[in-house]
């Protein structure tokens, strides 16, 4: 199918299994054609992508249990993942209001395997080489997320590091690598740390120390030198 | 230029490996 061919499928506004197969089938094509394929999908696509994704988060709040609702918002996840693969898509994604605010969203504990994906692409956005500190705007989604739900903004991350998941857990301990490293100054990182462990980070990392896991002994070993190194500077 | 592609996974694997975090 061509890049003009989603566009006029997803503006027909399809439902349920009809929209996942469509997701899936566009996932692949982006990852799988050139640029210029991603180029013609463009921003039009992207705008219709994130709106089925807002439309999604927002009946799930309403009706938890919709399943096939839980795989089409990852699919989406997915395919914003392909679409950002390229300069094109990635820029694209950067200029649009509601990528990252849509992204932190996803930051769903209750779907752990759409959350793993989810960090993992807000991580990516925070070490971006840009003019603009992507790590700030990603933190200022966060935060106004949390001030709307009235909960602690890092709550999200340290209930993903609570669940079984290991994938999960080296995610998030990514994605707080990734802010924290970005700051620039010292105080920053110093007050992100100390907010994490006062939420319980502490106690948590003791329990996901003893887990065998490559990924997330990287994870742990970049925090805790970076959390050294800041100790020795201030 | 939006011919570059492969970015999300090369910063990705960078953060799995942790390459991404090294001081400058």
């Amino acid at each position: 199918k061509s890049a003009v061919m989603y566009i006029q499928e997803l503006r027909t506004e399809p439902r349920d299994t009809q929209l996942l197969s469509c997701l899936e089938s566009l996932r692949i094509s982006l990852n799988n054609n050139p640029v210029s394929w991603v180029q013609t999908f463009g921003q039009e696509g992207l705008i219709l992508l994130l709106n089925f994704l807002k439309k999604l988060q927002d009946e799930k709040e309403e009706n938890p249990n919709s399943g096939v609702g839980v795989k089409c918002q990852h699919e989406i996840i997915r395919c914003l993942k392909a679409f950002m693969n390229n300069k094109y898509g990635l820029k694209a994604m950067l200029a649009s209001a509601d990528g990252i605010p849509l992204l932190v969203r996803a930051i769903n504990p209750s779907i752990p395997h759409m959350m793993v994906d989810a960090v993992k692409l807000l991580s990516a956005i925070c070490i971006l080489e840009h003019p603009e500190n992507l790590h700030e705007r990603v933190l200022e989604s966060i935060t106004a997320l949390a001030e709307e739900r009235d909960i602690e903004r890092f709550q999200p991350l340290l209930s993903g590091l609570h669940k079984p998941n290991i994938a999960l857990k080296g995610g998030c301990m990514q994605l707080i690598n990734a802010v924290i490293s970005r700051g620039e100054e010292l105080d920053f990182r110093i007050h992100i740390r100390s907010e994490l462990m006062r939420l319980g980070l502490r106690e948590l990392l003791a329990e996901v120390r003893n887990i065998e896991n490559e990924e997330l002994r990287v994870q742990l070993q970049v925090f805790d030198e970076q959390a050294e190194e800041d100790s020795e500077d201030l | 230029d939006g011919d570059e592609t492969g970015i999300m996974d090369g910063l990705l694997e960078a953060l799995q490996s942790g390459a991404a975090f090294k001081r400058k």
